[in-house]
């Protein structure tokens, strides 16, 4: 019955080996190994008896609860009837150790570098957009580069053939 | 044998966290 | 046999479960051993005060052995079921429980051949963001430098403005038409000269 939290069923179960231990029929025994003691003091072998059961179990009983003591085990086994509560709708088997540390440590690490992966592809594509506007910005000013010059040029053109015709003046005006 | 299994149960449970600290720094560091 | 290292659940509580047992199991032992001790001390000391008793110590040593010879023998066949029932329903973990520090397996597990796609991928973005940022800086310095090259066109165009302006300061709207009026102006100078020259020599 699985609603039994795991100390009580510790409990339980040392409870029941205890009994089970000192169970009826083994005072028969301890008489029979006794026997002459028990027919020469009945009584007193009774009682040596069940101080005899007296002290194993509270023996082991305190035993038991150093035990729990040292290990912490009561908080131990409850935090794990929460992870057995929290996961008990999982049907399947779950997963366990490959035995290969790299297999196993791909699933831990996985979120951190699919978030470096989402974080650099943010960047990238924030950049290129960037870079477009750049890029736009880079063709229209060859585009007025290239107007400029056209305009240089023209210009260069027009006072180049007005070097042209003031030479020819002057050649007019030297001519005898 | 005993000591060996816990030695690597141990590991299991210890060294994933520790290693992804690392790991996050080692992010942290090349982001930045 | 094949032994179960139980090793998932040596992982939570940071010992084997087996050991834990083996641990009870001597301790166990050990106290009843030492009640049996005690027993026998306590019927020793008993017989000491019952006259003329004929039971002699190593009897009652040899009653001791065959009742915990008896008691081991219950002792061992009940701790086997006990451990068997704590390993199976104390310190065990379902197989179908994943500890917490596990639970990423569960939620995204990755395989090692998704994962190093996942790193390859990332590193070609790397590349990528690293050439993005190149092109940046070349389409800055084209930017710069386009900036010098207006700079200077536009100071070139300043310059020819200047020029027709001095044109315009002296009457003149526009140079080469001016120029060209004034070639022609010349020539018919020169004509009424030649004509002039011709006349007078006739003359």
């Amino acid at each position: 019955d699985r609603t039994i939290s795991r100390v009580k069923l510790l409990d339980t179960i040392v409870d029941t080996f205890l009994q089970k231990l000192v169970a009826p029929r083994s005072f028969e025994r301890f008489t029979n190994c006794y026997q002459h003691f028990q027919e020469l003091a009945p009584g007193v072998t009774r009682s040596v008896y069940d101080k005899f059961v007296a002290q194993l179990q509270t023996s082991i009983r305190e035993e038991i609860s150093e035990i729990k003591e040292e290990g912490n085990l009561e908080a131990v086994l409850n935090s794990l009837d929460k992870i057995v509560e929290e996961g008990k709708a999982h049907g399947e088997p779950a997963w366990r150790p490959s035995g290969i540390p790299e297999k196993d440590l791909c699933s831990a690490m996985a979120p951190y570098f699919l978030q470096q992966r989402d974080t650099l592809c943010r960047r990238v594509r924030k950049q290129e957009a960037k870079n477009q506007e750049l890029a736009d910005a880079v063709l229209a000013g060859r585009r007025q580069v290239e107007e400029l010059q056209q305009q240089v040029q023209a210009l260069q053109q027009t006072w180049q053939a007005l070097h042209r015709e003031q030479k020819e003046l002057l050649s007019v005006l030297r001519a005898p | 044998f005993d000591e060996l299994i816990v030695d690597v149960a141990t590991k299991r449970r210890q060294y994933p966290r520790r290693i992804l600290e690392s790991v996050i720094k080692t992010l942290k560091a090349q982001h930045e | 046999m094949s032994v179960d290292p139980m090793a998932y659940e040596a992982q939570f509580f940071g010992f084997t479960p087996q050991t834990c047992l083996l641990r009870i199991y001597i301790a166990f032992q050990d106290h009843l051993f030492e009640v049996m001790q005690a027993v026998e001390q306590v019927i020793l000391k008993k017989l000491e005060g019952i006259p003329d008793s004929e039971i002699s110590p190593v009897q009652i040593r040899k009653c001791t052995e065959k009742f915990l010879c008896f008691m081991k023998g219950r002792f061992d066949n009940l701790f086997g079921k006990m451990e068997q029932l704590l390993l199976q329903s104390v310190l065990c973990i379902p197989p179908n429980i994943l500890l917490p520090e596990d639970k990423c397996q569960e939620t995204h597990p990755f395989s090692e051949e998704k994962f190093q796609l996942l790193k390859k991928e990332i590193e070609e973005l790397k590349g990528k963001y690293k050439v993005e940022l190149c092109t940046e800086q070349a389409l800055l310095a084209e930017l710069e430098e386009q900036k010098t090259v207006k700079a200077k066109l536009k100071e070139t165009l300043t310059f020819f403005d200047e020029l027709e302006n001095i044109g315009r300061d002296h009457g003149t709207s526009n140079f080469r038409e001016s120029l060209v009026s004034l070639v022609q102006n010349c020539r018919k100078l020169q004509n009424i000269r030649d004509n002039v020259e011709k006349q007078s020599k006739r003359l």
